[in-house]
């Protein structure tokens, strides 16, 4: 028999959601020439029985889920990360005042998955 | 805050947050690299190797272009058309120690940017010579290696030098004494002229130096890969 859960809905399905990052808001906007900000994006949601396609599953996560319905309070559901990132840029000054390219890897989150 | 500020921006390979105190415009040569990065995922879709600087076709995700903190030196005793000497030093100590330099490369720049309208027949001789030891002053000019010795024929544009390997070598032997420039001027037969020419090449010159590195972060996933 299967736990009870509350119903799913897409809207709450583990998915990518939009966070712009603004570098005056963390107050470095004085040394970070460019960009001034950047889309980074997180990921939000459930991973819930039955894992479709669509939800990047890994093996590791079916196992869980199934272990997640016969012990719901011992196993929580598989959780809704980032599964593809990409770079970006950035632009800034260093201490010497001078001008640094440095390329930062896993950066804006493109694919979420559970 | 600051506790998990200076926590954070370490993850992001800076030993401290920045403030700089006379900030420099931004190098032509990273506005252009910097814009075509920002461009490039919507137009190509191949994973962006990001420990790659594809422009110089060498290993590195960390650029830096170093301002030059050099001086002249006086030219002492009449040396022939000796137009100026000056001392080239890029303070590379802001370089991480886990960081590899893969490209150092020099540019020596004339704003003077058009072609000088006297200059028939004159030709700039250029040398770059690395010092051994620390010159004194009032001492004989201690033994230099030559690294480079090239002609021009005119004040334009720039000039760029690979200087990798002497980079490399500041930082292996954690010893930088930096450069020695001279540029001298030959032919021609106005002595008045060449003279002409020489007082005005150290108002316009301006040198860099573009360093290329790779990070601690880039080398463990090169080898994960």
């Amino acid at each position: 028999r299967s736990a009870q859960h509350p119903p799913i809905t897409l809207s709450n399905l583990c998915r990518p959601r939009r966070l712009y990052i603004s570098f005056s808001d963390v107050g470095w906007e004085n040394w970070i020439i460019a960009p001034q900000g950047y889309l980074a994006n997180y990921c939000l949601g459930e991973c819930p029985f039955p894992l479709t396609a669509e939800l990047n599953s890994t093996n590791h996560a079916i196992l869980q889920t199934m272990v997640h319905s016969l012990d719901p309070q011992g196993t929580p559901q598989p959780c809704c990360v980032p599964v593809r990132l990409s770079p970006i840029s950035i632009l800034y000054y260093d201490n010497s005042d001078n001008v640094v390219l440095r390329h930062y890897a896993d950066m804006v989150v493109d694919e979420c998955g559970c | 805050l600051s506790l998990q500020e200076s926590l954070l921006l370490k993850s992001l390979g800076l030993s401290a947050k920045p403030s700089p105190k006379t900030p420099i415009p931004v190098p032509p040569v990273l506005w252009r690299i910097f814009q075509r990065r920002k461009t490039q995922p919507s137009m190509n879709k191949e994973p962006v190797d990001a420990c790659r600087v594809e422009e110089f076709d060498v290993p590195g995700d960390i650029i830096r272009v170093f301002t030059d903190q050099g001086h002249f030196i006086p030219k002492g005793q009449p040396q022939g058309q000796l137009c100026l000497r000056k001392r080239l030093y890029f303070n590379l100590s802001m370089l991480e120690e886990d960081e590899n330099v893969t490209m150092a490369q020099l540019e020596i720049k004339f704003h003077h940017n058009s072609y000088h309208t006297s200059s028939q027949g004159q030709i700039f001789e250029l040398r770059l010579s690395q010092p051994s030891q620390v010159s004194l002053q009032g001492m004989p000019e201690p033994r230099q290696k030559l690294l480079v010795e090239q002609s021009f024929a005119q004040l334009h544009k720039s000039l760029l030098f690979n200087l990798s390997m002497v980079a490399r070598d500041w930082r292996m032997h954690n010893r930088n004494l930096g450069l020695v420039l001279e540029v001298a001027v030959s032919g021609g037969d106005e002595v008045n002229e060449l003279q002409g020419l020489c007082t005005s090449i150290d108002s316009f010159l301006d040198t860099s130096l573009l360093v290329v590195t790779l990070s601690q972060q880039c080398q463990v996933s090169r080898r994960r890969r």
